[in-house]
């Protein structure tokens, strides 16, 4: 299974359209292997990226940077899929 | 028994598969399976039938997980089967809909993305099929429909998450769906459900033009969110695609719209702002039970409201 430890999901706020269109810039960076699981849509609106653990500093500094606010959704994907297993593996064995 | 299986919990594709062959023999007068095509990697793709009789009678559809990673939606669909059969000749109102209609469910839309998920990559989305000249995998199977397919509001970049294929209805999951709406003739609502960030949406995506039922929809989409928020005060946001989210191009419910199925929805399930694909298991009953109240209405109103 591919592995997503330390990879962060973060929320994202953008105040007004232009730093939408910034959020949108970092869509345009394929190197950060970005993988917006809700898009930026408009102002107000949260917009939500998982950012895989060698791109976090990157994708920080930026939006820090632009003076966008954000707050740190999932701490670690990994962890809450670990969770997801074994609440699955434990069913399956209950059902044994 | 589909008693016994546990609706709390994500499970598989073979154990779905499994599920809604019990479900067949247990109710084999309500229910029926059928194959509607095979997936790219050859996956037989399923939809059921709650019917109560009659030939061709007038059908509503509804679809959960052509997003693969997005699991809530698939585990609703399983409640949602098992829910119909519990109710039929119970709640009045399912009752009046399935004697004169038939209910259409396809539980996952796209199986190869579902089982990818379960074996390689829990964040996998898109179909599982190969673009000539690209390295990278599948397409965004909600984009890839014959509705301003190929303007803004889709990807032609193969590896991007919203790629939109080569041409319209190049994935054998979302062809299956047309030639079979096609050939039924007779869908009067058609319902796409995914996850997440709690919204109701109807036609269209890929144009700022309103729809010409807009005001109607708009109508039936607010008394859909009012009767989920009944259970549990969940909020639902709701209205066109476009102005509600962002420009979506080759959409499902903007195809379906454009068939003549006037009562075309997508939802996008739970958002508790803390989990997002990754919504707990405990909060798949929730999840359905909410949304069930929401399908109900808009089917209600599909059987008042014949055209």
């Amino acid at each position: 299974n591919k592995n997503f430890v330390g990879h962060q999901v973060l929320r994202i706020f953008a105040a007004d359209e232009a730093q939408v269109q910034k959020v949108k810039e970092l869509e345009d960076l394929e190197h950060l292997q970005l993988d917006f699981w809700r898009d930026p849509a408009g102002a107000g609106i949260p917009i939500d990226v998982r950012v895989p653990f060698l791109s976090i500093q990157s994708v920080k500094v930026f939006l820090e940077s632009h003076g966008i606010s954000y707050e740190i959704m999932i701490e670690d994907v990994q962890s809450l899929l670990e969770e997801e297993q074994k609440q699955m593996s434990a069913f399956k064995t209950r059902a044994r | 028994s589909t008693d016994t299986f546990s609706y709390a919990t994500y499970h598989t594709l073979d154990e779905i598969y499994e599920f809604t062959d019990l479900l067949v023999a247990e109710h084999p007068q309500l229910v029926s399976k059928i194959q509607i095509g095979n997936t790219f990697e050859g996956r037989p793709i399923y939809v059921l039938k709650f019917s109560t009789g009659g030939n061709n009678r007038p059908a509503i559809w509804i679809d959960t997980g052509i997003h693969s990673r997005e699991w809530v939606t698939q585990a609703s669909g399983i409640w949602f089967a098992k829910k119909i059969t519990e109710d039929y000749g119970q709640d009045p109102v399912l009752t009046a809909i399935l004697d004169s209609m038939d209910i259409l469910l396809e539980i996952v839309t796209n199986p190869d993305g579902f089982a990818y998920t379960h074996s390689t990559n829990r964040m996998w989305r898109k179909t599982r099929s190969r673009t000539q000249g690209s390295l990278c995998i599948g397409v965004d199977p909600n984009r890839n429909w014959d509705a301003g397919f190929g303007e803004p509001g889709a990807s032609s970049n193969p590896c991007s998450e919203t790629y939109r294929g080569k041409f319209a209805n190049s994935e054998v999951e979302v062809k299956s769906i047309v030639d079979f709406v096609q050939n039924h003739g007779n869908i009067k609502a058609f319902i796409s459900i995914h996850s997440y960030s709690q919204l109701l949406l109807y036609p269209y995506g890929y144009t700022s033009v309103p729809a010409p039922n807009h005001k109607e929809l708009d109508e039936l989409a607010k008394s859909a969110v009012t009767a989920l928020a009944s259970l549990y005060g969940t909020k639902y946001t709701y209205g066109s695609i476009i102005d509600t989210i962002y420009q979506a191009s080759g959409n499902t419910v903007d195809w379906t719209y454009n068939q003549g199925i006037k009562y075309s929805f997508t939802f996008e399930l739970r958002d508790t702002g803390r989990y997002g694909f990754l919504l707990p298991a405990s909060q798949i009953i929730p999840t359905a039970k909410e949304t069930w109240l929401a399908l109900l209405t808009i089917m209600e109103y599909t059987l008042n409201h014949p055209y």
